[in-house]
């Protein structure tokens, strides 16, 4: 799986995911990459989220929406909201991650599993990538 | 006035870099910042966000590093399905696909459906024909096909399990599979 998120100078957020999903799946199996609010949501007032691993997890917590309902909901932080995201997905045996940046510009990139194959760069600075253990 | 910044994922996996050779890790590390600089260049360039993930995206899918397009894993009948979504944060507005398999570039084809339609979510052939309608490029079956990932499905196969997106430790270690990967 793969996806982007991104904040404009306007102002605006934008979140994409594309997947070939997981090898050796059930043929007509979905996740959560094509369905807004699981693996991919984006919303001006809070965040944008892009989701990877494991996709029935990710169905069942509504993990992209989740983030945003938490910080405008709750009034948590960006890095607030991602981590009880992925401690919830953990509850439910999920593995994987997400990216997330909001409205102010902040950057979260939590996890729970190797592999983790990252990027990100603000306008006028280096590109940052890892591969996190 | 926040500063405009993008962020990019290559997927989830077992395998760490602990696990990946050096030339595959190279490999990783220069694809991830192209795309990441493709991504700031729009950005710098006044493009919006929506334009920036679209692109970022569409390059993953290119890449057959990637679990996206050339380069997506094998279903257990040996064929490809892709799914995938955008979202606009300023409008709300979003658009989907899933189980496509003669589309070049999914998230193109999920942001016409944003674009172009008054539906969200199309899925197998009703997306392809979206697809073809909006003339959109199609390709052959096995475009997005590599041995990297016949081999990873042949893994999984013998172990008669799945697995999340990237199998590096067999080649780096020359294990068939990674014993600790509860997927395979």
């Amino acid at each position: 799986t793969v996806g982007a998120v991104a904040l404009d100078a306007q102002g605006n957020l934008a979140a994409a995911t594309s997947t070939g999903g997981l090898t050796n799946k059930q043929v007509g199996r979905v996740g959560d990459t094509p369905l807004i609010g699981a693996g991919c949501y984006a919303n001006n007032r809070t965040v944008a989220v892009s989701c990877t691993g494991t996709g029935e997890m990710f169905m069942r917590a509504v993990t992209a929406y989740d983030i945003s309902a938490r910080m405008e909901y709750a009034g948590m932080t960006l890095v607030e909201a991602c981590d009880a995201a992925v401690a919830r997905l953990a509850e439910l045996g999920g593995d994987g991650g997400l990216i997330a940046v909001d409205h102010l510009g902040n950057i979260a990139l939590p996890f729970n599993t190797g592999g983790m194959y990252r990027g990100y760069g603000h306008v006028g600075e280096l590109p940052q990538v890892d591969i996190y253990r | 006035m926040s500063i405009p910044v993008i962020v990019i994922h290559g997927g989830a996996g077992a395998i760490a870099r602990s696990a990946m050779t050096p030339s595959k890790e190279q490999s990783f590390r220069q694809a991830l910042t192209e795309i990441v600089a493709t991504g700031q260049q729009i950005l710098a360039a006044g493009g919006s966000a929506m334009d920036a993930v679209t692109e970022a995206v569409r390059l993953l899918e290119e890449c057959p590093l990637f679990n996206a397009g050339h380069g997506a894993v094998f279903t257990h009948e040996q064929t490809h399905e892709l799914d995938a979504s955008v979202m606009d944060g300023q409008t709300l507005q979003a658009g989907a696909i899933s189980c496509v398999s003669r589309v070049r570039n999914p998230v193109l084809l999920a942001r016409a459906v944003m674009e172009h339609s008054e539906h969200v979510l199309f899925t197998g052939d009703g997306a392809e024909a979206f697809a073809r309608a909006h003339g959109f490029e199609m390709v052959a079956a096995d475009f997005f096909s590599t041995e990297d990932r016949l081999q990873q499905l042949h893994r999984a196969r013998q172990r008669g399990g799945m697995m999340l997106d990237h199998d590096g430790a067999a080649e780096a270690s020359g294990d068939p599979i990674d014993p600790d990967n509860k997927y395979g």
